[in-house]
């Protein structure tokens, strides 16, 4: 069975910043994406679902050591926007694979979410993309959560060469 | 300025699908996403964010003619494994900015939520990649979201060259 996936890294300089409760009216986004970009930090993955009941949670993934300041940036904004809470962690480990032909999608996120439920792993956020499945875990996780995903699409694990940074 | 956004791509042939209150335990994930996979429908993007409180909004966009299944399925996962209520809309576009050097990644989203928040167009999603941006409103304002996404970036708004399907 050819499976379109060539490839599996994890990140261990990560860290989440999700802002709750942002209002659900044109131009809060921009604020709140705004607010960090003019300082120049680099935000690895944004991530807002469907607003409910008029407000939606967004979440921010940025490096550990951008964390701080971005925390700045997105209370301030959120005050400002009239958001909820702005809670953060930094001991997540973000688990991508990546692959060419990513058609058969469905196939390969439902493998790796298997495969890290099997294993008793926690999954704390999803995100796809054309080319690449993104999974968030508890970073004490990630070693086991790498070498999973690795054995389900049948890869070899080789954690020096795979990790990134 | 070099902007690395090479293209700006529309589709109005989705639907997405919210499941609320998915529990926060390991393999509910894999049990949702697994419901649609076996059904050989094809998931275009998975969003699933942080939890809160013990429980987690995932989202699923959809080609509009696997909505009926897709729900069929996610309505039995959701009801089996204990996740809240399964929400849905037809009347959907997703605009993504698509470039090869999506480094300075926080500055194009900040830009394509401006453009859009500018014009008073009101975000309902966003997903990140390495090398897009994805960004779902109504369906109603996908013609002028677009638009103003290809002004944002400099680029030349061809209706039907960049329409996707
Ligand atoms: C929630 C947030 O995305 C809002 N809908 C906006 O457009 O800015
Ligand atoms: C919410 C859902 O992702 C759950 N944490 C799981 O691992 O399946």
């Amino acid at each position: 069975e050819d499976v379109p996936v060539c490839g599996v890294a994890i990140d261990l300089n990560e860290s989440r910043i999700t802002i709750s409760g942002v209002p659900d009216t044109r131009g809060v986004a921009a604020g709140l994406v705004g607010a960090i970009a003019e300082r120049n930090i680099n935000i690895d993955t944004i991530v807002q679902s469907f607003p409910h009941q008029g407000t939606a949670d967004m979440s921010l993934v940025v490096k550990d050591r951008d964390l701080r300041e971005a925390l700045e940036a997105c209370e301030a904004a959120a005050s400002e926007l009239g958001a909820g809470e702005v809670s953060w962690e930094e001991e997540i480990a973000r688990v991508s694979a990546v692959g060419k032909g990513m058609v058969a999608h469905e196939g390969i996120a439902a493998r790796m979410c298997t495969a890290l439920g099997d294993e008793g792993i926690n999954i704390k956020m999803i995100t796809t993309s054309e080319i690449s499945i993104s999974v968030v875990v508890d970073s004490a996780a990630g070693e086991r959560a790498l070498r999973a995903v690795h054995k389900a699409f049948g890869l070899v694990h080789l954690p020096k060469a795979t990790a990134v940074t």
